[in-house]
């Protein structure tokens, strides 16, 4: 069993512990403050309010013990770096520091972080990605030159068996999943006045017989560029 | 082509604009300061400073017309919600603001984005799928239930084709790709002594003959159970 401890429970330690506490993984989560250590408290194995720039309180808690140790502050530079040099001299295995900018990056990087997470760079990348293939529900990168995309079934594609096809003879690509809303039954009036409800998804493992329908999101893999040429 | 506008150039929206710059969606970057503007606008197709709670000043730029707006401003609260004002306003399809706390967030959907976006929650989970997985290199959801994995190959796997392993009747997943680092010729002594290099890989799409070889990294897709049973 793995066992992670995150240091600073701001927006980024919060929705990590809260996530990460859902898994099998042992999640000890530390910050100064109590009313983040009573919000955090039933949803990890340990959760200890102490500064963490005091080694010793650290060591209470058998911090050394860890695989991977998560530092999540971010505004203050200094209880950061001070907390990052005190696990490293404990030797553990992974250090993951929360960086505010590309010089602050740097400095954890050289004083013996194992990576560095810049999460307003992260999301700009992932929106701009999005956003560049507007046609594509998402878009993830699998290897230089080749991704994984998720579109809405092209009209030339509809009523179509994957036989049919010949996605990969004809196109170069691979159907790898089909995420197909479930409709959603006839509701009375009143209730249907709430905020739209998002549509259940299915998922469908293609098998070679299985029709295309319309509102379908095909999940497609393939280069780049026979990904590009895809009807719309 | 789509155009996208982006106001306001924190980590968020410098990252976002540099991004998005580099594909065929025309992008206008707004800013108030002048020497983020001369950061971004080789990179950009329009590049213009401007207080952006000036609704006179953002006509003038052709706002009006653009498919996407993103309102990238963080902590300046108040900026960022008179803008969003004005954009909806304008009528302009997509408005996505960035948002600081999940207050802040509802407030933004209420006045009219389209979509909200949290950097630091959309990190901190992401990071936490990862460590959940730690045999995992990376892992994305598909669907509720459904997943793709990277994974290394298990010792069990390497030597064996695909053909062999019967992936899908043994353990009900769809192996769709493979990474497989290139091996690096052996460099003299002075060079190798910087940093270390990331391994170059290479994108392989399996058919049936293909062996697996140690170091492969796969890519996987199967429900979540299966996912969980293969071998480490
Ligand atoms: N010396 C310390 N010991 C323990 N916890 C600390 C210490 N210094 C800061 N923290 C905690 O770290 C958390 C995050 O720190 P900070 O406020 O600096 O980052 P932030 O940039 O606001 O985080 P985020 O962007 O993730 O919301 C806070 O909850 C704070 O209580
Ligand atoms: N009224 C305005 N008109 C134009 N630009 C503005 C205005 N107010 C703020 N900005 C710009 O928005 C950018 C980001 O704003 P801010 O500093 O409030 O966010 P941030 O939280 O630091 O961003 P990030 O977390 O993405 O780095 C800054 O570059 C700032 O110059």
């Amino acid at each position: 069993m793995q066992s992670v401890a995150i240091i600073g429970l701001g927006r980024f330690g919060i929705s990590l512990a809260k996530e990460l506490g859902s898994s099998s993984t042992q999640v000890i989560a530390i910050d100064r403050s109590t009313h983040l250590i009573n919000e955090i408290k039933e949803h990890v194995d340990l959760a200890v309010k102490l500064d963490c720039t005091d080694q010793d309180a650290l060591l209470s808690q058998g911090i050394d013990k860890v695989d991977v140790c998560v530092v999540a502050i971010g505004e203050n530079f200094e209880a950061a770096l001070l907390t990052t040099v005190i696990v490293k001299k404990l030797n553990i295995p992974n250090i993951i520091c929360r960086a505010q900018s590309k010089y602050h990056a740097e400095i954890f990087m050289q004083i013996g972080a194992t990576r560095v997470i810049q999460p307003e760079i992260e999301s700009g990348t992932h929106l701009a990605k999005q956003l560049a293939n507007p046609h594509l529900k998402d878009f993830i990168t699998l290897a230089e030159g080749f991704s994984l995309v998720e579109l809405s079934a092209p009209d030339a594609f509809i009523g179509k068996s994957l036989l049919g096809l010949k996605l990969r003879k004809e196109f170069g690509v691979n159907l790898i999943f089909i995420k197909r809303p479930v409709p959603i039954e006839e509701t009375d009036e009143e209730t249907s006045t709430e905020t739209t409800v998002e549509p259940e998804i299915e998922g469908v493992f293609p098998m070679a017989t299985e029709l295309i329908q319309e509102n379908d999101i095909l999940v497609l893999v393939g280069s780049n560029a026979s990904l590009s040429k895809l009807p719309k």
